[in-house]
């Protein structure tokens, strides 16, 4: 179970305070498939990297399968976040020096998988999101949309219990997004939580439940 | 005028060959607005950085304002590109030290502006993209969407005759996407060349023209 208590993000720049997150509540239950809605700047990155273990909330509680984060030191959190979640970022965040078939396996590695399993799931990972012919490519080497796929098969590849998706369709054509969705829709089928950030209704269309977020708050949690 | 004619651009890859653009050929008028689509990978952000003078074609002919970019030397490419070229890079190519209003005043520093009428036309152009309240924020002190605005904010800053956009709405909400559209239409409507990059097929249909591509080649060059 996933519990967002009265969660705060602010920002202090300078003598501005600005309040990323107010008072967000709300609790996902496992297998659930839920779409995050909202305009830029309403505080949708700022909630998944909560989730995530990434950042700590200014004040109120998360609760991440019933544990108290906030009574974690930062490498209970980096435990969990390795070994529990899948998170494809904004920016895909690829280490800019390993090829795709490098950056896919860092989850294995953290997870001390062999190198013969860890090559064969990460080339898996590679082919079910269309990227075979492009393992070796750095980053660099790679077009946007191509970079956003190799982040979805890093968050994939060991099969996290929790997947958090910020923007995965958001360099993507109609039919690679498609293609993203179906595997999306696969990995939930088979039990795992899926939450995603969405600009696309289309994409938020195929969820089962949907966050709205204005300004920081949450404006609809349900249905 | 903009004339491709017969350009392609090869990537060498150890001892694979990977055809990024082969044979593009279209022509642009000067006031067009054109869409560029096609799937991921397919080559659009290659054709916008050749367009862009920020790389060079492997053969073919690339003609800007009728002259032959082959016989220009990488400084003059530079200068013809800061004075005549606005670009919306995808993955916005924000400078990380810079705040936004700084990252916004770089096209009129290279273009020897004085420092009080930057400032003025900077704080115009973000107000335009919305970002008013956030112009002393660092790029990694600002959203997806945000960042993509000031990106946006900086190719528009001294009105450059050549507009090139790669994906300008995709970490946008509708709204956003639409304040964005608006925006550029009025530029055009001046007389302002755009060419524009975009996943989104509602996007797409707010230009006057479609260049489609698939695996590198034009598949559609007009209507
Ligand atoms: N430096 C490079 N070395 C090798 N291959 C490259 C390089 N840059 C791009 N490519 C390849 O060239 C092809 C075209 O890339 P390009 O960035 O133009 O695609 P795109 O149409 O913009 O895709 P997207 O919609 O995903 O952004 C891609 O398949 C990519 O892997
Ligand atoms: N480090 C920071 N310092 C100050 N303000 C910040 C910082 N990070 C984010 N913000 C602000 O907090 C607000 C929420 O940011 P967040 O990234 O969560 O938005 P978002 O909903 O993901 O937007 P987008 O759809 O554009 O990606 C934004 O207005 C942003 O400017
Ligand atoms: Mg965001
Ligand atoms: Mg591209």
């Amino acid at each position: 179970l996933i519990s967002f208590d009265r969660i705060r993000k602010i920002y202090r720049l300078s003598e501005i305070e600005i309040k990323a997150l107010d008072d967000a509540s709300f609790q996902i239950e496992e297998g659930e498939f839920v779409a995050i809605m909202g305009p830029s700047g309403s505080g949708k990155t700022t909630i998944l990297n909560i989730l995530g273990c990434l950042a700590r909330p200014s004040s109120g509680e998360y609760l991440l399968d019933n544990k108290n984060t906030e009574q974690m030191n930062d490498r209970e959190l980096a435990r969990l976040r390795n070994s529990k979640i899948g998170f494809v970022f904004q920016n895909f965040n690829l280490l800019p020096r390993f090829s795709a078939l490098e950056n896919v396996e860092l989850p294995l590695v953290y997870a001390n998988v062999g190198k013969k399993a860890r090559e064969s799931l990460s080339l898996k990972a590679l082919g079910e999101v269309g990227l075979s012919d492009r393992t070796g490519h750095l980053p660099s080497q790679l077009s946007g949309g191509e970079q956003q796929r190799v982040a979805i098969a890093r968050a994939l590849v060991n099969n996290p219990p929790l997947i958090l998706a910020d923007e995965p369709t958001g360099n993507l054509d109609s039919n690679s997004g498609r293609e993203i969705m179906k595997l999306l829709h696969n990995i939930n089928y088979q039990g795992n939580t899926i939450i995603m950030i969405t600009h696309d209704q289309g994409i938020a269309d195929q969820a089962r439940r949907l966050i709205a977020l204005k300004d920081g708050k949450i404006v609809k949690r349900d249905g």
